[in-house]
């Protein structure tokens, strides 16, 4: 499955 | 990270700090909109909800908890403050936005790149952000003298969100795959909110005057 594109930014 | 993106997380923690400043020094908020802050607490209640199951750094980490903290007690000191909400012109303050806060929910429920709560929620902060600074500008139309701090803090609040959009432009170039529209064009259309309040206070200042919005 596509890698949880986990949100970095602020 | 990227040097643009951490001068704008800088200059986004920056506009907190003089906004903070103005109120808990000399007690007073006259020229800033309750609903724009309002709209702002909301805005990081709902992007950062990933604070205690994601941890990313203790640098994001701490910024998260910087703006929550900071977005709410803004909220706090204008409505409960017993000095601080004597300032505050709600007669002037009058933007309906509630009339943000719904389009922006239902545009995240129809665009978005997950049908997830979370992604919804995150994808609804991103569109309220570009709104949120409506109230304020309205507010300052209104009120004609435009305090220093209050001018400073509308600026910087602008300018990092500029600055984020040449971090997207630097993260599209160096990573591969890095493509969020809908960040993006948020994004922009937010800066873009603020382009007259930019010109007319790079015109105050190399005229060395005091900044006045047209009516």
């Amino acid at each position: 499955s596509e890698e949880e594109d986990v949100k970095d930014e602020l | 990270m990227n040097i643009f993106r951490f001068a704008g997380d800088m200059t986004h923690l920056a506009s907190v700090l003089v906004l903070l400043l103005k109120i808990h020094t000399i007690k007073s908020c006259a020229g800033i909109s309750l609903k724009t802050q309002e709209l702002y607490a909301l805005v990081f209640a709902t992007r950062y909800l990933d604070l205690f199951t994601d941890y990313i750094s203790l640098y994001n980490t701490l910024m998260k908890l910087i703006f929550l903290g900071s977005s709410f007690s803004i909220v706090w000191y204008i409505r409960y403050h017993k000095i601080v909400r004597r300032s505050y012109d709600k007669d002037q303050d009058t933007f309906r936005h509630y009339f943000l806060v719904l389009p922006c929910l239902l545009l995240a429920l129809l665009i978005n790149e997950k049908f997830t709560f979370r992604e919804v929620m995150w994808t609804f902060s991103l569109y309220l952000e570009a709104v949120a600074i409506l109230p304020q500008l309205v507010l300052l139309q209104r009120t004609r003298n435009i305090d220093n701090l209050t001018g400073q803090y509308v600026f910087l609040l602008g300018a990092y969100r500029a600055l984020y959009i040449l971090n997207w432009i630097y993260r599209y170039f160096t990573e591969p795959h890095y493509v969020h529209w809908i960040t993006w064009i948020s994004g922009l259309v937010q800066t873009l909110l603020y382009a007259d309040f930019f010109y007319y206070y790079f015109q105050s200042w190399k005229n060395n005057v005091k900044l006045e919005l047209p009516a």
